[in-house]
């Protein structure tokens, strides 16, 4: 048996030990690579099956798994998904299974590898996966889902965070009760920093006599990055370049709101409470500048008012009481209550009674399918695209698993917003105002991204209707070192009271120096960022494709890039096999989840990047004519007053 | 700061200093009929050097009264804002605002131009220093093309030579100093004291300037400024002279 430390027994009843658990992650530029290992031994006599649980981010791509059996070392291959299910048929490997399984946290999947294992064995399991981070709310969050199971002999976390662009702030919120106060240590510099979590033994015991471990549960990293300086970092390396845009210092635009809230029977109980808890702060956070209405449907359509109005206090206060008489009842007719939201936008718009620098927004909250009025949700969709105004973005949050999730996100996609689920439970009213949240504060619309040179391909979505405070735009492309050794962007938009035109270079080598100087900076986030990004967009527009053969040919594109960069996505399976090639097991991905997980706020389209909008004449500086006469030189009076900044 | 008067007729340079004091705001502009002014805020250096603490412009302030636009700019921000509402941008972005008639032109660290239409411009311009230094202190500079098309009772002190008085310079002499001649200034039936010197135009090198021989009238410009240089103070940014 392995002892602990002061010769403690660390096997549980089932002689099984975990010598030690790792978790590696580093973050380069919002690039994060996440390595777990665990080493196990069987010091039982009879054998016993060891289980490889661990929770990745949905959204995360699986890049690597291997798995080492007593000395026989089993390794992954990223193959297209009927052809990894043929070669596992192949040569099932005896006692041993893998897979990743789709679970009903919203935001979380398991991978999970079961193996018999012989006594005294030995196994070490390893998973590698990458996801990209995205800021919400201010913040980026980077989550680490700790299972061990066990008490471990060696625990240990370490967190690398890269970001050139500087950290405004990090911190390591407190999310095991208090349990391990102390133990995690930051050091953090200006462009870096290190999180470590290594607890000892009796600190990963739940009790100082229990032989259960404390670690279950997430480590969470937040931080941000330095913005008061530029608005927008672009960064080149590598034949790829990434553009963050997240300006800050911009007023907000004001905004024109509805909320079309579902009130049918199955919203009885908690979820219409937790829902009206929500509503409350929400319109209390409305600034005066906007206008809004509520619009809350069952088998029939009511308003709360005709018309959009100003958020006053008066207007809130009624709002607010009005919501908290509504009884659930009734079946769900979405068309209608779409179509009348739309038509209150539109009607204000055309009587003249919105801010023309305003932005509309249409938040759908729903916990089911529709089951009066129109039931086709292709016809709703159809309805919806046709009769809402370029101008006016829709949101949806579906409440719970019964609702048609696919659906609302393509509802919301092709209508310049996004979707997500929440759970319909006490967190409900939580989650519908970090999602409002997200939302809140548009600062830029009609945001475009432009690179103007003919070298520059590959574009990822390029064109967004609107900028919300707290988040951020991540574009990225390809470009061809031996032609370029800068890119330059123009990125237009309009704020609130001015259109914003933003130029910026970037040097091809500005990062090189600096990304040497770390053994922990990763040299592919560049191209990883851009691949991700691809890869999302992709699978967001295949979903939206209106053909079979754009279908075809969208999945086509995504398959190539999935094998090309080796990672797991709904296209791709991985096989993991020993060195024989006689046994084998399968990592499938799940039937893709709708309500997984670009990760990102906006659901942009493409415009050729070299297409600047026709009003952007960035004219060169106008020619002030230099009026000096040619005199003598002489001594100057008053003294010198010149700054010579080199020769201090 | 330093004042460079071109004037394109009489095909001569004047030049003139104001000696303020921090926290003073001076008016540049002042040009209530076509709704501009122009107003600058004076920093002091960190400390006084040779007993004396040298003041430089550290804000800048533009009003475009018609379009409800002010614009400031300070050696780390550029502000602008319509109505209640602001945009602000760093000196280490190169970004265009345009708000209808207004445009704002950022280049990195360098200069804002801002154009009224394409009729009128201003260049500012940021002179960095090193930070560590125990004296200087970031400021800025302004320019102003005498083709602005200002309205004829323009003042300032700057706007009141946008209509060109008429100058004559005579009896250029040696001075006090041999190597810093004198000369008579007839200006606004005044009759001036003027030493001939070099000042800098540093809009085409910033670090070093480009030399300007002009003019130097003495204590403030007395004598060439309309009244005294504290009959310029106004109290905000944005303000007119009341005068």
């Amino acid at each position: 048996s392995v002892s602990g430390e002061s010769g403690e027994m660390l096997e549980d009843d089932d002689k099984i030990t975990l010598y030690s658990y790792k978790v590696q992650s580093t973050i380069t530029s919002r690039s994060a690579n996440t390595m777990i290992q665990s080493k196990v031994v069987n010091n039982s006599p009879l054998p016993q099956n060891v289980v490889f649980d661990v929770q990745i981010p949905k959204g995360a791509f699986i890049s690597n798994f291997s798995m080492t059996v007593d000395g026989t070392t089993f390794t992954s291959s990223i193959k297209e998904r009927t052809v990894g299910r043929a070669l596992y048929s192949q040569a099932r490997a005896k006692g041993k299974t893998a897979g990743l399984v789709r679970s009903r946290a919203l935001d979380m999947e398991n991978f999970k590898t079961e193996i018999n294992m012989l006594p005294g064995a030995k196994v070490q399991f390893e998973l590698h996966y990458q996801e990209m981070k995205w800021r919400r709310l201010g913040a980026y969050e980077h989550r680490l889902h700790l299972q061990p199971g066990r008490l471990a002999k060696h625990l240990e976390v370490d967190v690398w965070i890269i970001e050139p662009q500087g950290m405004r702030f990090l911190h390591v919120p407190d999310t095991f009760e208090g349990h391990f106060d102390g133990v995690p240590v930051v050091s953090k510099g200006n462009q870096k920093a290190h999180v470590s979590f290594k607890p000892t033994v009796a600190q990963q015991r739940k009790c100082s006599t229990c032989s259960e471990t404390a670690v279950e549960g997430e480590l969470v990293v937040m931080y941000d990055v330095n913005r008061e300086v530029k608005a927008g970092e672009l960064e080149v390396f590598n034949g790829y370049f990434v553009h963050f845009f997240a300006p800050d210092n911009l007023d907000p635009i004001p905004k024109n709101i509805l909320f079309v809230i579902d009130v049918s029977g199955s919203m009885w109980g908690i979820k219409m409470k937790q829902t009206v808890e929500a509503m409350k702060t929400i319109l209390d956070d409305l600034r005066a500048e906007d206008q809004f209405s509520v619009v809350d449907f069952n088998h029939n359509v009511r308003t709360w008012r005709n018309d959009l109005v100003s958020a006053t206090k008066t207007q809130i206060s009624d709002a607010k009481k009005y919501i908290e008489k509504i009884q659930p009842n009734g079946g769900t007719n979405i068309n209608e209550a779409l179509l009348r939201a739309i038509f209150i936008l539109n009607e204000a718009s055309n009587l003249g009674l919105l801010d023309p620098n305003s932005v509309s927004l249409i938040i759908l909250v729903s916990d089911g399918d529709p089951t009066v009025g129109e039931l086709k949700l292709s016809k709703i969709q159809k309805n919806v695209k046709q009769n809402i105004r370029d101008n006016i973005s829709l949101f949806s949050l579906g409440i719970g698993f019964d609702v048609d999730y696919d659906f609302l996100k393509r509802l919301s996609n092709e209508n310049r917003g996004i979707a997500q689920r929440i759970y319909g439970n006490q967190d409900t009213s939580s989650q519908l105002k970090k999602f409002y949240n997200q939302v809140s504060t548009p600062l830029l619309r009609n945001v475009q991204f432009n690179y103007p040179h003919s070298s520059v391909t590959d574009v990822t979505q390029n064109n967004f209707h609107n900028y919300f405070g707290g988040s951020e735009i991540v574009v990225a492309g390809k470009f061809d070192p031996a032609k370029l050794d800068q890119i330059a962007s123009i990125v237009t938009a309009t704020s609130a009271n001015a259109e914003l035109v933003l130029e910026t270079l970037a040097q091809m080598d500005d990062l090189e120096t600096f990304l040497l100087r770390d053994k922990h900076a990763d040299p592919d986030f560049t191209k990883k960022l851009w691949a991700y990004l691809t890869i999302n967009q992709l699978l967001a527009e295949r979903s939206l494709a209106t053909t079979a053969a754009t279908k075809r040919k969208i999945t086509k594109t995504i398959l190539q890039m999935s094998l090309e960069h080796h990672i797991v996505t709904p296209l791709t399976a991985m096989v993991i096999e020993n060195e024989a090639g006689d046994e084998r097991m399968l990592a499938d991905s799940p039937p893709q989840d709708p309500s997984c997980c670009s990760g990102t706020l906006y659901y942009g389209s493409k415009v050729a990047p070299d297409s600047i909008p026709s009003w952007v004449n960035p004219s060169p500086t106008p020619a002030v004519p230099l009026h000096l006469k040619a005199a003598p030189v002489m001594e100057a009076t008053p003294p010198p007053h010149v700054i010579r900044v080199e020769n201090d | 700061p330093h004042f460079i008067i071109y004037l394109p007729k009489s095909q001569k340079n004047v030049c003139f200093n104001i000696d303020s004091e921090p926290g003073k705001i001076l008016n540049l502009v002042s040009d209530p009929e076509s709704g501009i002014s122009v107003n600058g805020q004076l920093i002091g250096g960190k400390k006084p050097k040779n007993g004396k603490l040298s003041t430089y412009f550290g804000k800048l302030g533009f009003y475009f009264q018609s379009e409800d636009v002010k614009v400031e700019i300070s050696t780390e921000t550029i502000t602008l804002s319509r109505g209640s509402r602001t945009s602000i941008l760093s000196w280490s972005d190169t970004a265009h605002l345009i708000n209808q008639r207004v445009r704002v032109s950022l280049k990195k660290e360098k200069t804002v131009t801002i154009t009224l239409d394409k009729e009128m411009s201003f260049s500012v311009l940021l002179h960095r220093v090193w930070k560590k230094h125990p004296i200087n202190v970031d400021f800025l500079g302004i320019y102003i093309p005498p083709t602005n098309k200002f309205s004829p009772h323009v003042h300032g002190l700057i706007g009141q030579f946008m209509h060109e008085p008429k100058i004559r310079i005579f009896n250029e002499r040696p001075g006090k100093n041999l190597e810093k001649p004198e000369a008579s200034l007839e200006v606004k039936g005044h009759t001036l004291t003027v030493t001939r010197g070099l000042q800098k135009d540093y809009r085409t090198d910033i670090v070093f300037g480009t030399d300007v021989a002009c003019w130097f009238v003495h204590n403030s410009g007395k004598g060439f400024i309309d009244r005294h240089y504290k009959d310029y103070l106004v109290p905000q940014l944005y303000s007119f002279l009341k005068w």
